[in-house]
């Protein structure tokens, strides 16, 4: 089964993007299928992967907007053999408002997707990850994920803010399995921007796994500048610095998400 | 005449809160009197001002969506004389599709301003400053604040992505000032987490003053961990621990917005 996973947080700046992208790089080292969708306005993880994204482009926009096919969106990704991802354009911006009145508009990336899946596993073998990257809301880009996922993979940057906006998020995930999508589960969660000279980054961590217990990956994700260079490079930091503490964490933490136990 | 100042970038994490809050607290120390309106569902700037702010406590959401008046929700700041808060609980989170319908949906903030500018000034004396802290969007919170302001101030963090949404917020600024609001003007810019160690936060802030010259303040924050402790403890860096660097930095941006030439 491909797992379906919406990297959420409307906290800003927690490391969704950076996440994303540097997870799907390092399943796709590990020869695995991978499709990272950008949902983010912004187009920083299309960014990061060296995607095109400028407005003449096709893009999740028109999957969402036009019922345009994910098939003719998504693009392999240059880097990395087996990644794909369908990019985000500007006009993603004004998506929120224009589907707000229309017709089962939270399930529009759902559909979409469930006819890809199928798609690309006839024509490339099936896909292992799907990585949705969200913009830091709730609005209806990320609700769209919500219900087109059966995972929320939830990286919290090792602040005291972080800690704030965690109960609205899992009530929104509760509601969204309640109402819209059963099948949706928190199924991991991952430290970020760790900064182990910090009382505050132990803290917080602390905090984190006495309440989420198994579900955080025992990898943090150290702060490091190198992390932060990678992507004015079109990089993850993967390629850009493979022997670096975020890159080795990365890599350590993809392996973990691949062996975590189905059940958690 | 009060400047009234929209502290905006759709970014997320790069010191909207942060600034927000200790620039306000910066200017009540030099004696001005300041209203601090947090727009964000988070309310992450009215938990560092110590300002109460669960679901039961009269906030911005009121004044949105029912037309509460400002006044019948701005509260004293504790630690500071001079400084107030109107405070945002977690039902603002649904304010945004709850406004798509509404008439005149842009102008309810300001209407709401307009009338609380001139009771105040009837009760206190007249406001100096009021600083809108928004959400990392440009939904119709952010729509809001910038319709009800005559002055735009973005904190652009030292990194890489941070130059990526910078187009695209100049266009909104563009938009709202052709159509909804012609005072409105893009005057201040201040950099955020500067860490003096790397390249790439050197890189990006000569970037910035190239481009937007005297309207970036002169002083840059710097990336300080004393900044990030604060909130643990509801205070601005400013009283937690008054001579770091970060808090420092702070009280001089502040001097340097006071005396900005009116017409940059
Ligand atoms: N481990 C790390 N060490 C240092 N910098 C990092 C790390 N992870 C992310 N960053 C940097 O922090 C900033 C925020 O990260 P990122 O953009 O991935 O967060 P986000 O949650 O996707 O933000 P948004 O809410 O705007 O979508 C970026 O400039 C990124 O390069
Ligand atoms: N100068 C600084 N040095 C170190 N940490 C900082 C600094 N400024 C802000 N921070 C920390 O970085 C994180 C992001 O800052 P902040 O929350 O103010 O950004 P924001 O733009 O308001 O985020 P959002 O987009 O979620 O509203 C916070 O955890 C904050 O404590
Ligand atoms: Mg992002
Ligand atoms: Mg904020």
């Amino acid at each position: 089964r491909t797992r379906v996973m919406t990297i959420a947080n409307q906290k800003g700046g927690v490391g969704k993007t950076t996440t994303t992208v540097n997870i799907a790089a390092a399943l796709a080292l590990q020869g695995l299928s991978v499709l990272v969708i950008d949902l983010d306005p912004q187009g920083n993880a299309s960014t990061a992967l060296s995607v095109e994204h400028h407005s003449n482009i096709p893009s999740i926009y028109d999957v969402l907007i036009e019922g345009r096919p994910i098939s003719e969106v998504a693009v392999p990704v240059p880097e990395f053999e087996g990644l794909w991802c369908a990019p985000a354009t500007l006009d993603l911006a004004g998506a929120e408002i224009e589907l707000v009145s229309v017709v089962a508009r939270e399930y529009r990336l759902r559909k979409a997707l469930t006819t890809y899946l199928a798609e690309h596993e006839a024509a490339h073998g099936r896909l292992d990850f799907v990585l949705i990257d969200c913009p830091p809301s709730l609005g209806l880009l990320t609700l769209n994920a919500l219900v087109c996922a059966q995972e929320v993979f939830i990286p919290i940057q090792c602040e005291y803010y972080a800690l704030e906006g965690l109960g609205q998020l899992m009530r929104t995930v509760t509601l969204v399995a309640e109402d819209l999508n059963p099948a949706l589960r928190l199924s991991t969660i991952l430290l970020t921007m760790f900064d182990a000279r910090t009382r505050l980054a132990a803290q917080v961590a602390q905090e984190v796994r006495s309440h989420f217990g198994d579900r955080v990956l025992p990898t943090a994700i150290p702060r490091s500048v190198r992390v932060s260079e990678a992507p004015s490079y079109g990089q993850t930091v993967i390629a850009y610095d493979p022997g670096s503490s975020g890159a080795l964490s990365y890599l350590e933490a993809a392996r973990e998400l691949v062996h975590q136990a189905p059940s958690s």
